[in-house]
């Protein structure tokens, strides 16, 4: 199963929650790999990686996944790094042919021994974006509770549409994560008032919270579920991984 | 004076700041145009501006910028608003002869008729802000009190200096802005304290707060200094407005 974690806004939690959620389900037992798309490198520096070589020479170079994935401190969790250089794929993959399948052809020697990808995106609709929808079996949407959250949803469930169109038949939606939930601010309580009427049961009914553990973890070069297993960011995201396992049984 | 505001790392306050800070020049007395350079299009949102065409029109196609610029109400503030077809612009640019100038050479026709020209970045070192940067007489980068902020700097410093080398030889770094800072968090006080100690006198000295009256005011199509004037968000951009104007007296 391949899980895009992607929204263009920037800053609404994707890094954390494919960081997170990837560590909850390593715990659970399941064979994980998670995905730096980010030339920022968050997901990578957040499981205390620094690679010299990643993602982007498996995209654009001759290398294979086996060379490149390295494993993490959290037992059944490895990580295709991201390095520096994934900053030029965007403009570099715009003159490839079949340029929005390149990560899923890459990827597909490697699927079978893990039961989750978790890809984590950079905040734009470009390049890498939409090849990593275009190899994923769905989407999640971390959604943060503020104004400007709303406003770039329907592009991106629109863009979500038209890559299933084309490229990926299969492409669903997993659900849509509320992060940085404060329930002492009206505007919190609102925008998950108002996802939730308009979304349903494609909501998680778990909301991750503003938990200071989420922000002071990734200097540790860990996840919240190994620096602060006992916080309220890390039950969330336990809860958010059994949601999903959930959807599994009954899909 | 054309000051960019930008940082590839998202939801950091860019649009936040690009608002707010033009508002806050604007009420001190200077003619200010906000630059809406986000195909999200929340500066334009943010004050109230829902437009069918603007920036993209001006750069891709053959409009004048008279045709797209808007009042707002802010006296003294206009808005070349942003449009959805604007995320196509990153590749349409590629495939244009000096394409990293396009943005400079229309602005040119007006910047004369304005104190100070903000524009607001996407979370991307893509076309958008390359030309952004090739326009600027400077670059604002706001900086959140958070671990990844640090991360993702040497790479727009190095972008920056890149620019200056080719494109744009008076481009200059404006100044970094601390901004959601959370006094309770000791996460917050040690991003600020090792980011002043590496770039001292380059980092205003007002720092902004975390506060929710800034996140809310966009909701209401309005700057936090009008929405809620008091604010300890709006106090932080009037400082913040004050220090830039005091940058050019010395200058
Ligand atoms: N629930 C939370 N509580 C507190 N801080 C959080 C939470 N989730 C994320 N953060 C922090 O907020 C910042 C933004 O989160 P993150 O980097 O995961 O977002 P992103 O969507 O991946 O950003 P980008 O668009 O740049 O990729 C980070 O500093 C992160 O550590
Ligand atoms: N000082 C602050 N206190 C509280 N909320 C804030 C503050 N500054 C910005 N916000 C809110 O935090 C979110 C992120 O800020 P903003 O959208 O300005 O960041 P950005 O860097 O422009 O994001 P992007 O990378 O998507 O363009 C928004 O919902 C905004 O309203
Ligand atoms: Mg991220
Ligand atoms: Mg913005």
């Amino acid at each position: 199963m391949i899980i895009a974690v992607a929204n263009q806004k920037g800053g609404v939690g994707k890094t954390a929650t494919a960081v997170n959620l990837s560590a909850a389900l390593a715990l659970e037992g399941k064979r994980v790999l998670l995905v730096d798309l980010d030339s920022q490198a968050s997901a990578s520096s957040g499981v205390g990686v620094r690679a010299s070589s990643g993602v982007y020479e498996l995209m654009v170079g001759e290398t294979s996944p086996h060379s490149v994935i390295v494993p993490t401190s959290v037992p059944r969790l490895d990580l295709l790094p991201a390095t520096r250089d994934l900053a030029g794929a965007e403009v570099e993959l715009v003159s490839c042919s079949a340029r929005e399948r390149v990560l899923s052809e890459k990827l597909s020697e490697i699927t079978d021994s893990y039961d989750y990808v978790i890809i984590d995106c950079p905040p734009a609709l470009g390049m890498l974006t939409l090849n990593a929808l275009s190899a994923a079996d769905s989407v999640l949407v971390p959604l943060q509770c503020e104004f400007y959250a709303l406003e770039g949803l329907s592009a991106l469930l629109d863009t979500v549409a038209r890559i299933r169109d084309s490229f990926n038949t299969r492409l669903r939606l997993c659900g849509i994560l509320l992060t940085m939930y404060d329930a002492r601010t009206s505007l919190s309580r609102q925008v998950a008032a108002e996802v939730r009427s308009h979304f349903g049961g494609k909501v998680f009914s778990v909301m991750v919270p503003r938990n200071v553990r989420i922000g002071e973890s990734p200097s540790h070069g860990m996840p919240v579920l190994q620096y602060d297993p006992a916080s309220t960011g890390a039950a969330a995201y336990r809860q958010a991984a059994k949601e999903l396992l959930n959807q599994g049984v009954t899909a």
